[in-house]
């Protein structure tokens, strides 16, 4: 382990840990800086598996795992001080925080070009974890390794993993398998859900409902094969998707948790785990485009009696 | 882009404090610590609609679990559940309930070399909202023990 990444006074800590930490950058693609922070089990580190865990966005840090999902300390309201997390994951594994891509945290560009994308991604984070076990810490090679994640790791920890077993012939880890935590997984279905989600718990009622079917699923019956609210090009079915979304996004209710509060905070306008969101966003502005140039060429054409 | 609903105050204050960043080793260039960073997100490139190849690769070679608060709407737990039906893995077991703490933790159906899981009451950051049942979730999975 790389001495000088070892943290061996943590502000704020006021009660004893079990086991190793340290904090330190891993080298990406074309000079990128990944910030790693990596928690030791507490248990058996050198036997227990190692777990790399990222957090989504995209553009998102996993400081947030760190800190308040799944670390073993987790930061009070007071910004200042620590507590312990009686149910950290490091109680049973070795688990590897990590900042991606570059400009995310603590994570930087050297030219400060923070453009990226999934692949890039995936490729700056395969050199990392190479980084990482060919040089700062090789005597984790051996151990079994997992890569996990949430939301938008729904794209990252797979296109992750793939680079991994397809790379095993040159540079071999010891990878058993992945988690992924309410993950990203397909726009297309992820958008389709949602609105028999909604309905399901009651968020909108019979007429809206009568009016998606009818305008959006083929047949009478509606299902995930007869349904189409990701993508419909029929007016109708866009403006009911569109009402569906404005109750489920925008309308006040807390989207990442329907029965628990909605605090004010830091929270902006658009989320972190924006992915499926924005795309719904981008797709009924389109759509919402195209249904305003509709009307007003229809308008244009006088064309009163069209239905 | 911090998301609505939550405060992450606590942690920008703690992240930025100069003797926390000396402490974890940010050299002073480094920019000060944001939840999440508007020009990544606003320029990143997003190149894939589906991870289904990347899954029947993984599947064929590897484990892997998909798990899911299921009050999240997000990412809501139905969508992921129909990706993982529409991969047409062998099922090894049938969905069924599994337990924490004496109480109902979610359900789980086992697929070969697939889990799928929710996690009952809990929202998109399953680890903060459920600790005790994402942590006995976490442990079934390495470890191989029943959920």
């Amino acid at each position: 382990a790389p001495a000088e990444d070892a943290i061996t006074d943590l502000p704020g800590l006021n009660h004893t840990i079990g086991f190793r930490h340290f904090s330190g950058y891993l080298n990406g693609a074309q000079g990128k800086q990944l910030h790693y922070w990596f928690v030791e089990s507490s248990r058996d580190p050198a036997n227990d598996p190692l777990v790399l865990w990222m957090n989504g966005g995209p553009g998102c840090s996993s400081m947030e795992g760190l800190l308040a999902e799944l670390g073993p300390y987790q930061v009070n309201v007071d910004g200042k001080t620590l507590r312990e997390n009686p149910y950290a994951w490091n109680t049973v594994a070795n688990v590897l925080f990590l900042e991606a891509p570059a400009c995310v945290g603590f994570s930087y560009d050297p030219n400060d070009d923070c453009r990226t994308g999934d692949d890039e991604t995936s490729l700056s984070n395969y050199l990392a974890l190479q980084d990482f076990f060919l040089h700062k810490f090789p005597e984790y090679r051996k151990n079994e390794f997992y890569i996990t994640g949430e939301s938008y790791a729904g794209i990252y920890v797979p296109t992750l993993a793939v680079r991994v077993l397809k790379g095993q012939k040159d540079f071999t880890i010891n990878l058993q398998g992945y988690a992924i935590g309410n993950g990203l997984s397909s726009y297309e279905l992820n958008d389709d859900s949602i609105i028999f989600f909604a309905y399901f718990h009651g968020l909108f009622g019979d007429e809206l409902w009568n009016r998606l079917v009818s305008h959006c699923c083929t047949g009478s019956r509606a299902s995930k094969e007869n349904c189409n609210f990701y993508n419909s090009y029929w007016p109708l079915c866009i403006k009911s998707v569109k009402e569906a979304s404005d109750i489920v996004y925008n309308e006040g209710l807390n989207m990442y948790n329907l029965y628990d509060d909605c605090p004010t905070g830091t929270g902006g306008n658009f989320t972190r785990y924006e992915a499926d969101l924005s795309n719904i966003l981008r797709k009924h502005k389109h759509h919402s485009d195209l249904l305003q140039k509709t009307k007003e060429r229809i308008v244009q054409l006088g064309e009163a009696n069209l239905t | 882009l911090d998301p609505p609903c939550t405060n992450g105050t606590n942690l920008l204050d703690y992240l930025n404090m100069p003797e926390v960043r000396k402490a974890i080793h940010i050299p002073d260039h480094v920019q000060k610590f944001e939840l999440c960073n508007d020009e990544v997100n606003m320029n990143f490139k997003r190149e894939y609609d589906t991870m289904k190849p990347q899954y029947q690769y993984l599947t064929s070679k590897i484990r892997g679990l998909v798990y899911n608060g299921d009050i999240d709407m997000a990412c809501n737990f139905l969508g992921d559940e129909w990706f993982v039906e529409s991969l047409d893995l062998r099922v090894l077991e049938k969905r069924r309930m599994w337990h924490q703490g004496g109480q109902v933790g979610g359900f789980v159906k086992r697929f070969q070399n697939l889990d799928l899981v929710t996690v009952r009451g809990a929202g998109h950051m399953v680890p903060e909202d459920k600790p005790g049942p994402a942590l006995k979730m976490l442990v079934s999975f390495l470890f191989k023990k029943p959920y």
